[in-house]
């Protein structure tokens, strides 16, 4: 199974139309293998972006350094995988 | 012995288990419903479709499916607890009643099998079919670009590595095709929802374009009474619109393919987040999601039933 361990999902309150193209210039980038749950296209939406922790530091960088603010929504997504998991076998036995 | 009384709506549970509840659940209720196959996935697994009905010939009809993007687990889950609500309210909800007496209502769960087993088997993440794409080591295909509405138009990636790949042509993806017959040869259908996760989002065409479809005010009208519905249970807020204009551009739709069918009522639903789990929405939530969701999915319908066309 493919694991998760370490990496985040982050989400980011975009603020200006600048910074939804520089989000948007990092989703057509396929260096950090990022995931897209939700997309950058308005001021008025969240950007969920899930980040590989191979990739963490790479990404967090370049959101500082544009001064696009964000906050991590999911630390650690294998955590809650295997919590998903765990439930779903019990409920099986159950 | 089993009985739709044990089981589990709380729970997210694999293709399997879904589809043998599934029978369980028409076998207590015979007269209402069917478990219909209409066709096979890519990797050969049944498409099967519920159908509520209380008899008469090729009755208009409601279109309902959940599940199309694999990893959106509460869609499915959403559509599980609302089978077994129609199952359960038919006979003693009046509006619903009523509403079964010269409707009928097909309920796919699990649009996309393969992408759903995938799911519980090597990637929680999976989005797409499972489709292979010739000439490219990437499988899989998005199966709500890959409908003959604006198809190979903004909003849809042309390269089989992205998890919005369109396809090599409308309606290429055999589980889309499956629906597609299926709504064509019934020829009847009034209304078509597609249930989606998470964005807290009810939409009505078009994605493809940003024009306004025609009956736009009348979409509108419907999708913020229902939504007003939805918000009155737990207070979660949902924003109302077309795709192109809430979302963003985005071609090959299957709400899109529908409306311009002919089929007046099309909605999108982007169900609730707590805005912490996206995908990985907590199974203690997912009652409250469909709760709330059916008092949306409730609104439209009976709006269908009183409005024929």
């Amino acid at each position: 199974e493919r694991i998760f361990i370490g990496d985040q999902v982050i989400r980011v309150d975009v603020q200006s139309e600048e910074q939804i193209q520089l989000l948007q210039a990092l989703e057509t980038s396929q260096e950090w293998e990022l995931d897209f749950w939700l997309h950058p296209v308005s001021t008025e939406l969240p950007v969920d972006i899930r980040v590989p922790r191979s990739s963490l530091s790479s990404v967090k960088d370049y959101l500082q350094a544009h001064s696009i603010p964000f906050s991590v929504m999911i630390d650690n997504l294998q955590e809650l995988l295997d919590e998903e998991k765990a439930e779903m076998e019990v409920n099986r036995m159950r | 012995e089993r009985s739709t009384r044990s089981f589990n709506f709380g729970a997210y549970h694999t293709l399997d288990t879904i589809y043998s509840w599934m029978d369980t659940l028409v076998a207590e209720h015979p007269n209402l419903i069917t478990k219909q196959e209409i066709g096979r996935s890519y990797e050969n697994r049944p498409m099967y479709v519920l159908k509520f009905s209380t008899g008469g010939s090729n009755r208009p009809a409601i279109w309902i499916d959940t599940g199309i993007h694999s990893r959106e687990w509460v869609s499915p889950a959403t559509g599980v607890w609302t089978a077994n609500k129609i199952a359960t309210d038919y006979g003693t909800d009046a509006s619903l009643t009523s509403l079964l007496n010269t409707m009928d209502i097909y309920l796919l769960i699990l649009t996309n099998p393969d992408g759903y087993v995938y799911t519980h088997s090597n990637d929680r993440m999976w989005r797409k079919t499972r489709s292979r794409n010739s000439g490219s080591i990437c499988r899989g295909v998005d199966p709500n670009r890959n409908w003959d509405a604006g198809f190979g138009g903004p909003g849809a990636s042309s390269s089989p590595c992205s998890d919005s790949y369109r396809g090599p042509s409308a309606h290429s993806e055999i589980e889309v095709k499956n629906v597609v017959d299926l709504i064509k040869s019934h020829g009847n259908f009034k209304a078509f929802i597609s249930v989606h996760a998470y964005s807290q989002l009810l939409m009505y065409p078009y994605g493809y374009t940003c024009t306004n479809v025609p009956h736009q005010a009348e979409l509108d009208s419907i999708g913020r009474a229902a939504v007003q519905k939805l918000t009155s249970l737990y207070g979660t807020s949902y924003k109302v619109g077309s795709i192109c204009k809430i979302i963003y551009q985005a071609s090959g739709g299957s709400i899109d393919w529908s409306y311009n069918l002919g089929i007046k009522y099309s909605f999108a639903f982007e169900l609730r987040d707590t805005g912490r789990y996206g995908f990985i929405l907590p199974s203690n939530q997912i009652i409250p999601t469909a709760s709330e969701t059916w008092l949306a999915l409730k609104h439209i319908m009976e709006y269908v039933r009183d409005h024929p066309y």
